[in-house]
């Protein structure tokens, strides 16, 4: 299995 | 001028037990609203944000907003210096380069004072959508402790699955597998020992228990831990702060990227 990052959901304000 | 002064200082000292081995440095950003903080670890696959309300401190003062960047570890340190009993004042003048921390012990006359370093921090904001999730659990706190501790025995991962009115944890590895299974508990007893599950569509979602583990480290501050998921989000994975009182002070929230098949 691979992680994925935080930042593939959630964006920069 | 900020200033805010907490009796149980405990509660600071826990807060920050719960921080900082997930993330090295970070800024608070202090309004009359109250003081919160989010930051990624370096991975940036956890994120973690605090709140604690103005409301929640003994005294609380900020005159205009102040983001206090500082090494987490550093904070760390000096709030070891404190005694669980201490009462702890922060204070950080308009443009300061540091924070001083002011610790006194309970009907004793003796007061420290520590200062520690300010940083510029280029901090990176994450809006987090205010979604609802479609399995919502409520347990106790040192319960999740210990079956991601268990659990990390196994594997690196646990898979997390939910249906009808139970939850699974569960992981393999070379030595074998191992799972944990809670269901939903019907005593109010004791509402701290209790395990309810709202579920709105059975989910199956897997995550690395290195930072589940992390996350654990702040069950000294709430006795009941809430997990939130939803398929292909992040977990969430919150503690509530509460004073001696039972008074709501705000939360610590972490948030964990899911594992995928590839």
């Amino acid at each position: 299995m691979s992680q994925r990052t935080l930042t593939s959901f959630f964006k920069p304000t | 001028m900020f200033e805010a002064k907490l009796i149980q200082g405990a509660i600071l000292k826990k807060i920050l037990d719960a921080i900082k081995d997930l993330v090295n440095e970070a800024s608070w950003d202090c309004s009359s609203q109250g003081m919160s903080l989010q930051a990624m670890d370096t991975s940036h696959v956890s994120l973690v944000a605090v709140q604690m309300k103005a409301d929640g401190f003994d005294k609380y003062r900020c005159d205009r907003s102040v983001t206090l960047g500082m090494n987490l570890s550093s904070l760390s340190k000096i709030l070891k210096c404190a005694g669980n009993d201490d009462t702890i004042t922060l204070k950080a003048p308009d443009d300061g380069d540091k924070i001083t921390l002011v610790f006194e012990a309970k009907n004793e006359s003796e007061t420290s004072e520590y200062e520690v370093k300010l940083m510029n921090l280029d901090s990176e904001y994450l809006g987090i959508p205010d979604t609802p999730y479609s399995v919502n659990v409520k347990m106790p706190s040192h319960k999740f402790q210990r079956i991601c501790r268990d659990l990390q025995q196994i594997g690196d991962a646990v898979t997390i699955s939910c249906a009808k009115d139970s939850i699974r944890f569960a992981a393999k590895g070379d030595l074998g597998s191992g799972t944990v299974n809670l269901c939903q508990t019907a005593s109010a007893d004791k509402p701290e020992d209790s395990v309810s599950i709202s579920m709105q569509e059975p989910i199956i979602q897997s995550f690395a228990l290195k930072y589940l583990n992390h996350f654990a480290k702040a069950t000294p501050l709430s006795p009941q831990v809430s997990l939130s998921l939803s398929p292909d989000v992040p977990l969430v994975v919150e503690y509530s702060i509460t004073d001696d009182d039972g008074s709501d002070f705000g939360y610590i929230r972490y948030y964990l990227a899911p594992k995928i098949d590839e």
